[in-house]
């Protein structure tokens, strides 16, 4: 593609050419947005965000991030989606514009690249990183396990064999290390979304443990409100709560960490798919997966620009 | 390029905390390498493993032995890995 108008939204594509479309995307929008590195992955490749910002200094944030699970590539190509949507839309839709004019969004469009290059190249089933563990021959830590919020607790493996291995300590891998600093450098993130793929699911805090979280009431009936608006556009079904009760218990995972610094706002999606394709979701349902995140999106960024804290 | 032909991916249903148990037991056997897509929660959430060919056997009499209630969700990986890409490389000629 030779401008993010021509690229192809509606097929998968290589970490290559998503991190070329990040450049068409700032290249076209110097005004908007700009490219972040937050640092460099396991096996050394650059670790990008994009920041769309009208200005300030430090403004009150929300973060979006997608394909922390390389395999997910539904989030990773509804993450460029959503790029082009945010340029799309500010100066045409009254909310985005809003919320542009408050606040800053960080969109971080392949969290695991290490693991998503490897998915093009050797194992498309891969889900972790692709770190080494001295003492094993296994490769990989979950980095949805590896946060310091009550790493190593129950709902982790310590087995460096396993999908859901958590890693020698909290903050081992440096894809989650490098967001960790990136947050607590910033300090005024007030929305915190992680996009998963797979069993239709809008989750908050807490993964660790069943106890309700303090603000459980607001995130729920903002969950509710998200999700009546995601499936108003294709019917899709979704569940939501907090992740311990809705899934199951999950120590170590991204919100939790995020919920502990402070960001009321921590949610995760899991996108289109009740298990019919698995990780395989055809190219075709990329923009309708898209679309109706989106709707879900703009409830929660609307509500954060709103309610200030 | 690893190779998942024969894979299948088993949709379990545990009815009750007991099989819920047993489950996390079969997660427990390192040696099967069974990749849960979706882990065991509680009774009557859905559990959804991907499970290589040299081990469907055994898992599948694992929970039949157990009376724990299952589904062939994806018959065979690889057919869909192979799906995925010939419509990757049809885009990529287009």
């Amino acid at each position: 593609a030779r401008s993010t108008n021509t690229f192809n939204y509606a097929i998968y594509h290589t970490l290559d050419e998503i991190y070329e479309f990040m450049d068409m995307l700032v290249a076209e929008n110097p005004q908007l947005v700009s490219k972040l590195q937050i640092g460099n992955t396991y096996e050394g490749r650059p670790i990008y965000v994009l920041k769309f910002s009208t200005g300030g200094n430090k403004r009150p944030a929300i973060w979006i991030d997608t394909g922390i699970h390389s395999r997910e590539w539904v989030t990773q190509a509804s993450g460029t989606w959503f790029a082009k949507k945010i340029t799309e839309d500010y100066g045409q839709d009254p909310k985005i514009t809003a919320i542009l004019s408050n606040m800053d969004i960080f969109l971080e469009i392949v969290t695991n690249p290490d693991g998503f290059a490897f998915t093009h190249s050797t194992n498309r089933l891969w889900r972790k990183t692709r770190s080494r563990t001295a003492g094993s021959s296994c490769i990989g830590v979950d980095p949805n396990r590896n946060w310091d919020a009550a790493f190593g607790m129950p709902g982790a493996s310590g087995n460096p064999c396993t999908e859901t291995y958590r890693g020698k300590y909290a903050n081992s891998e440096t894809e989650v290390k490098s967001i960790v600093d990136f947050v607590k450098d910033h300090g005024n993130i007030k929305g915190f979304i992680s996009i998963h793929s797979y069993s239709q699911l809008l989750l908050y805090p807490y993964g660790y443990t069943n106890t309700p979280n303090p603000d459980q009431q607001e995130l729920d009936q903002l969950a509710k409100e998200a999700v009546t608006a995601l499936s108003s556009l294709h019917g899709t079904k979704y569940t939501y709560g907090s992740i311990y009760t809705t899934i199951y218990q999950a120590s170590g995972n991204t919100i939790d960490w995020t919920y502990s610094q402070g960001i009321k706002y921590s949610y995760t999606f899991e996108l289109r798919d009740t298990g019919r394709y698995g990780f395989l979701l055809p190219a075709s349902q990329i923009i309708p997966t898209a679309q109706e995140t989106w709707l879900a999106l703009v409830t929660i960024m609307d509500h954060v620009k709103n309610h200030p804290y | 390029l690893e190779n998942f032909v024969g894979h299948q991916v088993l949709r379990i249903s545990a009815a009750d905390e007991a099989q819920v148990q047993k489950v996390k037991e079969l997660e427990d056997l390192e040696h099967l390498q069974l990749d849960f897509w979706r882990g065991p929660a509680q009774p009557g959430s859905s559990i959804d493993v991907r499970v290589p060919f040299p081990s469907i056997q055994a898992v599948k009499v694992f929970l039949e032995a157990h009376a724990i209630s299952y589904s062939i969700m994806i018959e065979d990986v690889q057919s869909l890995l192979d799906e995925e890409q010939e419509q990757m490389f049809a885009f990529q000629g287009r």
